[in-house]
């Protein structure tokens, strides 16, 4: 399991 | 998107629009904490400037914008229209302590090191803790209008089940990120003893007012 940052977040 | 998601995404809307219009409504802002709201502000525009370097979806920038606008709109009901009835002696929460260890932190602890990542970062941290000044005018005043608490409930709600968003995405999708998981719990415990007092009162029709 990676670890993600993408903010598709609010 | 999952259920958790939007029903988080919904709540935060909802509480909002029930902010709003309390103010609007009662002509008055008596009982809300300026400094929190002034908070919020910060974590939105400090969040969402990826509005301008990162298209996700439709749905994701126009809840960003209108999280902005609503913001804008309540401190403008605040600080001005409505200015006289803000409760200033009672809002005295000293933001400062929020805010100097919520840049410190984001300065040390972040994804990566870079201006839009760190204000990222910095507005997730906030965002936990950003309610404390409302918190503390009401433990200050003892009680809350049912509105109010209603606008607490809903807004408490969101990062409650953004929480179950994330356990959601962590085994169906292998998705997480710790900083947003770890505020979000902070976020989420700040709220368990007004939690437990909505429960225990308003809901059963009572006003909420704390113990003497």
């Amino acid at each position: 399991v990676k670890e993600c940052t993408k903010k598709d977040e609010l | 998107m999952n259920i958790f998601r939007l029903a988080g995404d919904l709540s935060h809307l909802l509480a909002i629009i029930i902010l709003l219009l309390k103010i609007w409504k009662t002509r008055s802002c008596a009982g809300i904490s300026g400094k929190s709201q002034v908070l919020f502000a910060i974590v939105y525009l400090t969040r969402y400037l990826d509005l301008f370097t990162t298209y996700i979806s439709l749905y994701n920038s126009i809840m960003k914008i209108v999280f902005i606008a609503a913001s804008g709109a309540t401190l403008y009901l605040m600080y001005v229209k409505f200015k006289a009835t803000y409760d200033h002696n009672h809002d005295s929460f000293r933001i400062e302590f929020l805010l100097i260890p919520c840049v410190i932190l984001a300065l040390i602890i972040n994804h990566d090191f870079t201006v839009m990542e760190i204000l990222w970062t910095f507005s997730i941290y906030l965002e936990s803790v950003a309610i404390l000044p409302q918190l503390f005018l009401v433990s200050k005043t003892g009680e809350a209008e049912s509105i109010t608490s209603h606008y607490l409930f809903a807004l408490g709600s969101y990062r409650a089940l953004y929480l179950l968003n994330w356990i959601y995405r962590y085994m169906a999708e292998s998705h997480y990120d710790l900083i947003a998981i770890f505020a979000g719990v902070v976020q989420t415990i700040l709220y368990c003893d007004f939690f437990y007092l909505y429960i225990t009162k308003v809901l059963k029709g009572k006003k909420l007012q704390l113990p003497a």
